[in-house]
């Protein structure tokens, strides 16, 4: 662990009374693995271990014999800070229907978020609506058509022939008929280079103006998470982000890149692939997670 | 990368740090990559900057000149059918894969079948029953929740009544690290051998290259349950690089078969791996 290997850093610096700042340099270079090992993005590691360095330096009392766990504790508490101190909470609509618009890259988990959210409405009293903008991919709407059986939520799949912008639209409509207070928007996965498909979904997004677009990212996302998330955010204003697939062991460092370059909540955890698997997101557990 | 530099320096190999960990690569294999490269420059005496850029491709090339590695073809069994089984965490584009080798496969002339054994996923046997119907394959398919082993025994058995040259088995997605899917995974591979009579032909894992160091667990997870024989790498018409997989050949000397660079049936092509280096260091 992150702890174990500082000890050895800090066991090779026994005997001061007070960290120098080569120490702490050492320190940071173990903790800079760690955090490129889970997957955070180079420069972000850079900018964090600056703010990490400087909370180090400026801490006065400074046993050696504490050294580890005191950068362990102050890297833990710049993590959990730096992820949580937002608002993750959903935006409702004060009143009438609140939208919901889910993007993101392909194979994220939208589909599967889609239903995930639509139980979780209903546990929250709300009576969600699904609508199946996805035109392109082979038996998307018919994969939500099976979730929201399952979850025993209504979905709307507009007619043959109909664009996304055209089913969105109608599909608030028949939201409103239909007693629905929440429609929650399934979209394709796209490129965030794909200038057709991020000019659509801005479409989708101008038609129906969602009180959330989150943006869905796989935990095990590398690198690259900074650069689709910027792309996403510009473009669409993302409000929100679903950390998919956490049930595995990938580290989950994109979650810290893409809040820190964006500065977009991480409202909700995907868990597992039951559509009870949805969890709020707990920035100190993130925390612990990514340092390994 | 190097263009408009005078000289190798400091700066020179942080840059390349950084662009090779922007692109996935291993911090293991960066440093160990760059820490030769330092050593050269001392020994031959390098100061032009093409000549790190050099080395580097050569270097990177390392890993994927493993002998294991270089074998890009896929094997084919006697007697047929040769049997691709799937496989792969979840959403990686193990489907979209299936229906792209199908379509290379038949376009040469040669005959298949495909074996929904996603018995699990909302709509999984309609997606794959779709490219079917595009593609004008058969398919074999039963009912969701039904056991995987038994479509993958179903298919290899039609495909013998039928004298079919290939069938290509989906499974569903899991993650690496549930030993219970882990265990479906190994009896989908069992009922196979015993039915085949042989291992199937290429067991093929399907990674996205956006994935970054778990990249590394579900290589050696998969290849610990079921006999991985080659990785098909997604998306690299995106913006990843797919810089994992250098660690992927480098340590478990698994071949890099085909990449996926699409949506579409025509997406697929070998994997070249001077181009992927390129394009690592682009
Ligand atoms: N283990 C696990 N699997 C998940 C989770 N969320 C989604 N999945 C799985 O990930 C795969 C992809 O999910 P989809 O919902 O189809 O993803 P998508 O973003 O809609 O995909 P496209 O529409 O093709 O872009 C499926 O196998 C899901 O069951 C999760 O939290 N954990
Ligand atoms: N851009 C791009 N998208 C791809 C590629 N391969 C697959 N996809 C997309 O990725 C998404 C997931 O593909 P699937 O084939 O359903 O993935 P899977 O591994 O079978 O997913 P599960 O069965 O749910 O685990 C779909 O939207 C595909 O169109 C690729 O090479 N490039
Ligand atoms: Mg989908
Ligand atoms: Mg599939």
């Amino acid at each position: 662990s992150l702890t174990d290997k500082l000890q050895g850093v800090f066991a090779r610096l026994r005997g001061r009374g007070r960290l120098t700042e080569k120490d702490i340099d050492e320190a940071l270079r173990e903790v800079r693995l760690a955090l490129l090992e889970a997957d955070v993005h180079y420069r972000v590691v850079k900018e964090f271990l600056q703010r990490v360095r400087e909370r180090a330096i400026g801490t006065e009392v400074f046993e050696s014999l504490s050294g580890a766990q005191t950068v362990v504790r102050i890297v833990h508490s710049e993590l959990t800070a730096l992820l949580g101190g937002s608002d993750a909470r959903v935006q409702f609509a004060p009143k009438g229907q609140t939208v919901l618009m889910l993007c993101g890259l392909q194979g994220s988990g939208k589909t599967t978020t889609c239903g995930k959210l639509a139980g979780w409405m209903r546990r929250h009293g709300r009576h969600a609506l699904l609508v199946a903008c996805d035109i392109y991919r082979p038996a998307a709407r018919r994969q939500l058509e099976v979730l929201g059986e399952q979850i025993k939520a209504p979905v709307y799949g507009g007619s043959q022939g109909q664009s996304p912008v055209q089913i969105a639209r109608d599909a608030l409509r028949h939201a409103a008929v239909n007693g629905n207070d929440v429609v929650i928007v399934d979209t394709a996965g796209r490129l965030h280079i794909d200038e057709a498909m991020m000019e659509e979904l801005a479409q989708i997004r101008e038609a129906i103006q969602p009180h959330e677009t989150l943006l869905v990212v796989d935990a095990m996302t590398g690198q690259d998470a900074v650069n689709f998330a910027t792309d996403f955010h510009t473009r669409l204003s993302v409000s929100g982000f679903v950390l998919t697939k956490l049930d595995g062991d990938a580290r989950g460092g994109a979650a810290l890149s893409i809040r820190h370059v964006t500065g977009v909540p991480v409202k909700f955890v995907g868990m597992g692939e039951k559509l009870d698997n949805l969890d709020a997101f707990h920035p100190d557990r993130m925390a612990s997670r990514i340092l390994g | 990368l190097v263009t408009g530099r005078g000289r190798i320096d400091e700066s020179l190999f942080d840059d390349l740090e950084e662009s090779l960990i922007k692109a996935d690569v291993s911090v293991r294999l960066v440093t160990t990559a760059l820490d030769t490269l330092r050593e050269r420059t001392r020994t031959e005496r390098w100061s032009d900057p093409d000549d790190i850029l050099r080395g580097l491709r050569q270097t990177l090339g390392q890993a994927l000149r493993n002998p294991a590695v270089r074998e890009v073809g896929l094997a084919t069994g006697a007697p047929s059918p040769s049997l691709y089984l799937f496989v792969g965490v979840n959403g990686v584009g193990k489907t979209t894969s299936i229906a792209k080798l199908t379509r290379r496969l038949t376009a040469s002339g040669a005959k298949a079948l495909l074996a929904a054994a996603d018995t699990f996923r909302a709509g999984a046997i309609e997606q794959l029953d779709t490219w079917a119907d595009r593609l004008d394959v058969g398919i074999i398919k039963h009912r969701p929740g039904a056991d995987p082993s038994a479509v993958v025994f179903d298919a290899i058995q039609a495909a013998r009544a039928r004298h079919i040259d290939y069938v290509l088995a989906d499974t569903a997605g899991r993650i690496q690290t549930k030993a219970h899917l882990m265990e479906e995974l190994r009896k989908v591979a069992r009922v196979a051998e015993r039915s085949l009579g042989r291992r199937p032909d290429e067991v093929l894992l399907v990674m996205d290259a956006t994935t970054g160091q778990n990249g590394i667990s579900q290589a050696r997870l998969f290849t610990e349950a079921v006999p991985v024989s080659g990785i098909i790498l997604t998306k690299l018409d995106g913006t990843a690089r797919g810089g994992i997989v250098l660690s992927i050949a480098d340590e478990l000397g698994i071949p890099i078969k085909l990449v996926g660079s699409g949506e579409r049936a025509e997406d697929l092509e070998d994997f070249d791996p001077e181009a992927f280096i390129k394009a690592l260091l682009a």
